[in-house]
């Protein structure tokens, strides 16, 4: 564990809290892509599968537990809650999420660490699942961008939430740097490619939020 | 190489 990776981590865990805090005090998900949110409890669901056959640490399994359970309650709250559903504009959401994962997964067949076709066994399950969900959580994110470029006004919780998912991936692309010099045959190109290829569909978001932040403006995204 | 080595992150 590098402080690149901890603090990429806690990134992470903060922008869950700050979605989950909007949704569950102001009870609104105005301006949340649900399309995004049901993306990420697939990324957690199909990258965590080995949380309980595989032990790492105990931070490693209660930050997984903590990821996969605030994830699904979210989609929960943003499907099901009656107060919290009312605020949820589909009409905005209108990204497939089908257009991500079908690619998803036949890259991930076709281009995994594993790539022994072979051995259908459970670890090149595993593999395939795992490598489906880098792919998938690098453009999970494309249905909330587009729907906050159609949402005018993106209020200062939603804001901060996006920045922060997009900033702890750019920490763990400074831990993979921080590993590569320090450990021995630490290479992972699927990761690292899929974790720059997410980290710049957020390029232009962080422009215009760094410029708000600056010019101290409401964020606004061209359209 | 097994599973765990390369997947210690989240």
């Amino acid at each position: 564990m590098n402080i690149f990776r901890l603090a990429g981590d806690m990134t992470h865990l903060l922008s869950v809290l700050v979605l989950l805090l909007k949704i569950h005090t102001i009870k609104s998900c105005a301006g949340i892509s649900l399309k995004t949110q049901e993306l990420y409890a697939v990324v957690f669901a199909t990258r965590y599968l080995d949380i309980f056959t595989s032990y790492i640490s105990p931070y490693n399994t209660m930050m997984k537990l903590i990821f996969l359970g605030s994830s699904f309650s979210i989609v929960w709250y943003m499907r099901y809650h009656k107060i919290v559903r009312r605020s949820y504009d589909k009409d905005q959401d209108t990204f497939r999420p089908y257009i991500l994962m079908l690619p998803c997964l036949i890259l991930a067949l076709l281009i995994n660490e594993k790539f022994t076709f072979k051995e259908i066994s459970t670890s090149f399950f595993l593999f395939v699942m795992w490598t489906f969900s880098l792919y998938l959580e690098a453009v999970a994110i494309l249905p909330q961008l587009v729907m906050l470029q159609r949402t005018r006004n993106i209020d200062n919780l939603t804001g901060q939430y996006v920045f922060l998912l997009g900033a702890y991936r750019a920490l763990y692309i400074l831990n993979w740097i921080y590993r590569y010099f320090t450990e021995e045959h630490f290479v992972h190109w699927i990761t690292w490619i899929s974790g720059l290829v997410q980290t710049l569909l957020y390029a232009d978001f962080f422009y215009y939020y760094f410029q708000s932040w600056k010019n101290n403006v409401k964020l606004q995204l061209p359209a | 190489r097994d599973y765990i080595d390369d997947h210690d992150e989240l």
